[in-house]
C-alpha cells in the first residue's frame, strides 16, 4: 500500500546540506499498526509528510497504492490525500478562525457531504475525543491538550483507510492518551492502516510494529513481541 | 515569591460559562523547583500565564515578589517579564521570519545589552539545547523538537530568576528530554526557581513539589520524597 524506495531529503541552506532522509526504503501493507520512534531531528516528521503526499523527495520513489506518486498531478495527489489519508499534524495546523466543529467538517466539505450530515458527524468525533462541551470554541479558546484532540478528530472524521499520527499524545494527560490509543486501536482492529511518530515508548509498544530513525535512516524495523 | 489568593478565571461563552481557575490559592517560594500536573484541560496553562504576568483574573490577588500585579502600569508589568520570568510556551510562540538565533537574541534586545555580546550568549544558550548547528534555521525549517529546544533556549538566555516551562519536553524523545531536565536541575540548584507544566510523571517526579490541579481547582500539593 505505501512504498519508499531509496529516499533522499535534502535540504540546501548556504555550504551546508541537511540530509533530512538519507536513504530510506520502507513498506507499509494494509492493516498494519506502525509506530514511528527516533531522536528529535532524525527525519520522522520528514518522512510522515512523505507518506501523506504533502511533500516530494530530493531523490527516490514513493507509491501509494501502486501510483507512482511523482507521475500523478497535483489535483490527483489532492484527491488521493483527501480519500485516502487523515493526518494529525505535529502542529496540529487548525485554522485559528474557524471553530472546533468547522475545523472538523472541512474534510467532509472536500467529499461534498451536505450540511446536516456533515454536522452530526463532525460532533460525534469531537464527541469521541472528550470535546462534545467545546464544540464551538476556536482554537485560542482551546487548551492545548484540546487543540490536539480537535486535529485528531479531523484526522476520523472522514474514516480514512490510512491514518498518520505525528506524536498525536504529546500534548495530553496519560488518561486522554489512552483514550486516544483505543480510537486507534479500534480502527486498525476493523482495517485501517495507523502510522504513528511517538517519542513515547509505551505508546510505541502498543503498535505491531516498530520502525527506528537514526540522522534520516532506518536502523530499526521490528514486530513488537 | 509568587502568592495567589481565591484566583479565577471565568470564560463567558453565550450563555455557557466556563472556569478555567475555579478558587485557587498558591504559594511558590524563591528557589523552589514545582511540577503543576492535571489533565488536558484543567487549567495548568491559565494557572502559568497567570504567574507570568501574560494574564489578568477574573477575581482573586496576585502577587509577584511582593508587589500586587493588579497595581501595577502595563509598562511595570512588562518590565517585571522582561527581567525576571522567561517563559517556554506550550505552543512555542516562536517568531516565524526570524532565525533560531534572532529568535533567542530577542529578550537580550529587550535588556539593553549590545549586538556582540547578546550573539554570543544566544549561540551558547542554542549549543546548551544541542542547536549549535541550526542557529540560522528559521521555525519552519527545524523540527518540532528543535523548535522547541529554541523557545527553551529563548527562555534561559537572560538568566531570569523565575524559568515557567509549559510542556517543554513534550516534542522531545527521551535522550533530549533528560538533557533539558539537567539544564533546569543546575539552574535549580544554583538559585532559579522552576515551574513546570507536565503530562510526564517522570518528569514530574525530577521536581521537589507537585501540584496537581483538576477542573481549575488545586487538588494536591506535596514534597516529591
Ligand atoms: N479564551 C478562552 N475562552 C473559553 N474557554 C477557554 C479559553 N481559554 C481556555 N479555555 C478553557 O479553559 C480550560 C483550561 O484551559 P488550559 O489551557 O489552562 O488547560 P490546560 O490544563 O493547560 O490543558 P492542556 O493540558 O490540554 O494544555 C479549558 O477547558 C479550555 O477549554
Ligand atoms: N525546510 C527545512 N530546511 C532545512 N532543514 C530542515 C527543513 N525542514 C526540516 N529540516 C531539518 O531536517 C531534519 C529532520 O526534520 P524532521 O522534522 O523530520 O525531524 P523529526 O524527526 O520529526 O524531529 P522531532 O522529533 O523534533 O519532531 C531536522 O534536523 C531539521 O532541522
Ligand atoms: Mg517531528
Ligand atoms: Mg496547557
Amino acid at each position: 500500500m505505501i512504498q519508499i524506495e531509496n529516499m533522499y531529503k535534502k535540504y540546501i541552506m548556504g555550504d551546508n546540506v541537511v540530509n533530512a532522509l538519507n536513504g530510506v526504503d520502507l513498506h507499509i501493507r494494509e492493516h498494519e499498526f506502525v509506530a514511528i520512534v527516533g531522536p528529535s531531528g532524525s527525519g520522522k516528521s520528514t518522512l510522515m509528510n512523505m507518506i501523506g503526499c504533502l511533500d516530494v523527495p530530493t531523490a527516490g520513489r514513493f507509491f501509494i497504492d501502486g501510483y507512482d506518486a511523482s507521475k500523478l498531478s497535483d489535483d490527483q495527489q489532492a484527491e488521493i490525500r483527501n480519500k485516502k489519508i487523515g493526518f494529525v499534524f505535529q502542529g496540529f495546523n487548525l485554522i485559528q478562525k474557524l471553530t472546533a466543529l468547522e475545523n472538523v467538517e472541512m474534510p467532509l466539505i472536500y467529499s461534498g457531504m451536505r450540511a446536516a450530515e456533515r454536522q452530526k458527524r463532525a460532533v460525534n468525533a469531537l464527541e469521541s475525543v472528550g470535546l462534545g462541551d467545546r464544540v464551538h470554541h476556536t482554537p485560542t479558546e482551546l487548551s492545548g491538550g484540546q487543540q490536539q484532540r480537535v486535529a485528531i478528530a479531523r484526522a476520523l472524521v472522514t474514516d480514512p483507510p490510512i491514518i498518520l499520527g505525528d506524536e498525536p499524545t504529546g500534548n495530553l494527560d496519560s488518561k486522554s492518551g489512552k483514550e486516544i490509543m483505543q480510537i486507534f486501536k479500534n480502527l486498525n482492529a476493523k482495517g485501517n492502516t495507523i502510522i504513528l511518530i511517538t517519542h513515547d515508548d509505551h505508546i510505541a509498544e502498543q503498535a505491531k510494529r516498530i520502525i527506528r530513525i537514526m540522522d534520516g535512516k532506518i536502523i530499526e524495523d521490528r514486530e513488537v513481541s
